[in-house]
């Protein structure tokens, strides 16, 4: 039986809300990243940061795949053991899926998680769930803020974003801060870095970057992000 | 949660520094000019008795007041923010506030003033003018502070450079939503509406009919510097900083001619009150509109 023909949809501005999370509906997703440039398509941003909030949710919820490899997004979900108490390293290199490192390896770009982060969801089970992404967001709207244009004329470096998510519980407050170490060229000296998070509370349009909770450390060649919440 | 670096373009040390040597420079000799003008208004209002009842010099008084104290407010603010307590910091970000709203307040007030002068005209006198234009010019702010205070909106406030080192800490307001709306969107407001007012003071002056034939070269020039004049009055150069984004040179511009403003009110309360004093009542038009003024309060 041929299989039913999807009605083609404006994925970008369309009405409804996309959910499905296939390879095939992650690269119409994707194309949103180029196709909402400022002033072209009409593109319905809230629903477009929402869907891949959400595919973060689905990813620690409900995903069968331990790793995407995509184009504009890569991705490991891993199970961790709550009971342990070291902290946990992961590779951040770009065109390469996240994985697991030791603590002396030290990649260009990486993310440590701490033991106190792990330990705090021991209440909820004895594994737990992690999803880290790499998201490239391509020059378009998505993910750039209200406006199109940050506060400050300020934009994404490198239109590259890291996701983490952990369990299905909010992380804030972490003693011990989580660390992304994100490698760049260096700077010119009338430019500066600042360590954000994507805050849904903020915004017209389902979000804005915001810098409380994260420090940021400058290193020339590299900025080390310390934040005390995921 | 997404995590990741924004780049965002910042002023380097030298141009910091160079812009903060501009404001202090400016705001200083802004307050040694706008103290001249008030003395001046009470040498000439012992001296003469119109001035007792002239409402015009009453409102420059007043903007000259609200921004001497400003002035002296971001001296204070900018010298010795590290000394100050959390309850101190709290008061001092709360008092710069408000002498800030006032500033913005009587800027609007010398706009609705000159449109009453310039384009109304007629039917613009009202029961205790300055007792109520005093109200709103103090009494508004005041409000504005209190609700701001009341959600604990004060404190230390730093401003950083490219190197993430802290270039200058002020008592001010932290919350962004706060700022935005008591001090950008109020200024907003009264600067469209003073822009607005300007903008039909202007076409007044080049539109009407000059009295002096064979002037008109002179006349126009006189019209400049009023339009002029009364940019600075009504705070307009205050809404370059509008322009700011563009490039370091509107920075500079808006620094410098913002923190000029009290020399600007000095020259412009001078010209209008010590020349239309002996001069005929015509030389201007600024001059004929505050002779028409006078004639409707009395």
């Amino acid at each position: 039986q041929e299989e039913p023909r999807r009605a083609p949809r404006n994925v970008c501005g369309g009405p409804g809300v996309v959910h499905d999370f296939q390879k095939v509906d992650l690269h119409s997703a994707a194309t949103c990243f180029t196709k909402c440039q400022l002033g072209s398509n009409a593109c319905d941003l809230e629903k477009l940061h929402r869907y891949w909030l959400n595919y973060e949710s689905f990813l620690v919820e409900n995903s069968s795949e331990k790793t995407v490899n995509m184009s504009f997004v890569k991705t490991l979900v891993q199970d961790f053991s709550t009971d342990i108490s070291e902290e946990l390293h992961f590779s951040l290199i770009p065109d390469e899926v996240p994985k697991q490192i030791k603590k002396e390896d030290k990649p260009s770009d990486r993310v440590r998680l701490p033991g106190s982060l792990l330990k705090s969801l021991r209440d909820k089970g004895s594994v737990d769930r992690l999803a880290i992404t790499v998201l490239d967001i391509g020059p378009g709207n998505i993910f750039k803020g209200p406006q199109g244009s940050l506060e400050g004329g300020g934009r994404v470096l490198n239109n590259r974003l890291v996701g983490l998510s952990v369990g299905r519980t909010q992380i804030t407050g972490l003693s011990e801060p989580l660390e992304i170490t994100f490698s760049h060229r260096r700077q010119p000296r009338n430019m500066t870095l600042h360590c954000v998070f994507w805050d849904v509370t903020k915004g017209p349009t389902g979000g804005d970057w915001a810098s409380e909770g994260c420090l940021t450390e400058l290193r020339g060649e590299e900025t080390v992000c310390r934040c005390n919440h995921l | 949660t997404f995590f990741a670096l924004l780049l965002s373009p910042v002023l380097d040390e030298a141009t910091v520094q160079a812009l903060k040597r501009i404001s202090q420079a400016g705001c200083g000799t802004s307050m040694v000019f706008l103290a001249f003008t008030v003395v001046l208004y009470l040498v000439l209002r012992f001296y003469r008795q119109r001035f007792k009842s002239d409402d015009a010099p009453k409102i420059h008084v007043s903007l000259s007041v609200s921004l001497f104290l400003l002035n002296l407010l971001f001296f204070v603010n900018v010298e010795s923010h590290g000394q100050a307590s959390e309850a101190a910091c709290w008061v001092r970000g709360a008092v710069f506030h408000y002498f800030l709203l006032c500033t913005f307040t009587w800027m609007g007030l010398e706009a609705f003033h000159l449109y009453l002068l310039v384009i109304r005209v007629f039917n613009t006198y009202f029961r205790h003018y300055f007792l109520r234009t005093s109200l709103l010019g103090w009494g508004l702010p005041a409000l504005m502070v209190i609700s701001t205070g009341s959600a604990n909106s004060y404190g230390r406030y730093t401003i950083r450079n490219a190197k993430d080192q802290i270039t200058l800490e002020l008592c001010w307001i932290r919350n962004k939503a706060a700022l935005y709306i008591t001090v950008h969107g109020y200024f907003l407001l009264t600067f469209l509406f003073s822009a607005v007012v300007l903008g039909l003071v202007a076409w007044k002056i080049f539109t009407l009919p000059s009295a002096t034939a064979g002037k008109e070269h002179r006349q126009h020039w006189k019209g400049v510097l009023t339009v002029l004049g009364l940019s600075s009055l009504l705070g307009v150069t205050w809404g370059l900083a509008c322009l700011t984004p563009l490039g370091l040179s509107t920075v500079y511009i808006f620094r410098t001619l913002s923190s000029l403003t009290g020399v600007f009110i000095f020259c412009w309360f001078s010209v209008l009150y010590f020349p239309s004093q002996r001069a005929a009542p015509s030389s201007s038009g600024t001059a004929r509109a505050d002779q028409s003024h006078t004639m409707s309060h009395d």
